[in-house]
């Protein structure tokens, strides 16, 4: 699978939202 | 049919929105839906005074999405008393707009050969979700680091279907649609896309709890460049997922 940086932009996002 | 699963996008049941009462005999009730890109105002008209109805015909105030009648009321024989019609009426949303107070306000005026009568409604705001809402996922993540804090607002949604989901082919169904989701400490995060006919996007974030019962509730963040739109989006997610 490609890794075009936005699964892991998506994981940080939703991380930073649970454990700001 | 056969197709079992398959969730259509959400209907409103009827309601009254002229008694007979006010309108000299005429009674009518109403929904509003979105059907194939296009939105209907679909109604039925009740004769209940003693005299035949005829020489129909609709215009809408303007209002804050620019509603219109797309064709001219369709019922094309008169009513006798006692007698009900169905219409289906096509609505675009090229008409003059004002900003109406609640924003989903919508005044109309309906004529026959007896008199004119004036009533409002307000309409759920999924019916302007359209079909080509999805975001693409960079531009998603841009639009949400760029649109300020000041313009997000929470919501609480409860008895909510039980997983994620359920939840995500509801909201599907009615142009709601899941840019991303993510599992962090045990909680479903959904990144989702909406954008309004008048081009207005909306970004929406639910957080919900997996394999709670369904009286669970989702937590709702909106972001939006016009963030006045944000509790009327609200109002349709919890429509769309309670139904």
């Amino acid at each position: 699978e490609l890794d075009d940086g936005l699964d892991e932009a998506f994981s940080r996002l939703a991380e930073s939202r649970t454990n700001p | 049919p056969g197709t079992g699963g398959v969730i259509g996008s959400f209907v409103p049941p009827k309601s009254v929105w002229l008694h007979a009462m006010k309108g000299k005999g005429l009674e009518i009730s109403g929904t509003f839906t979105r059907r194939s890109g296009a939105v209907f105002m679909d109604l039925n008209f009740t004769n209940r005074a003693l005299q035949v109805m005829s020489d129909f015909a609709i215009q809408f105030n303007r209002n804050s999405f620019g509603l219109a009648p797309a064709a001219p009321l369709q019922i094309l024989t008169p009513l006798a008393p006692n007698q009900s019609t169905e219409v289906s009426l096509p609505l675009n949303t090229v008409g003059s707009v004002m900003k109406m107070d609640p924003l989903n306000n919508l005044q109309v005026a309906i004529k026959n050969n007896i008199d004119v009568f004036y009533f409002s409604v307000v309409y759920t705001l999924h019916i302007l979700f359209m079909e080509d809402g999805k975001m693409e996922r960079q531009m998603f993540l841009a639009t949400w680091k760029d649109i300020p804090n000041e313009n997000e607002a929470q919501f609480q949604i409860r008895e909510c279907p039980p997983n994620s989901d359920a939840v995500s082919n509801k909201l599907q169904a009615s142009n709601v649609f899941t840019v991303a989701r993510r599992t962090v400490d045990g909680q479903d995060m959904l990144y989702q896309s909406i954008k309004l006919t008048n081009g207005i996007w909306v970004l929406a974030e639910l957080r919900m709890q997996p394999g709670s019962p369904s009286c669970a509730y989702v937590e709702l963040c909106l972001k939006c460049r016009a963030p006045e739109v944000s509790p009327f989006v609200s109002q349709a997610f919890e429509a769309i997922l309670k139904n």
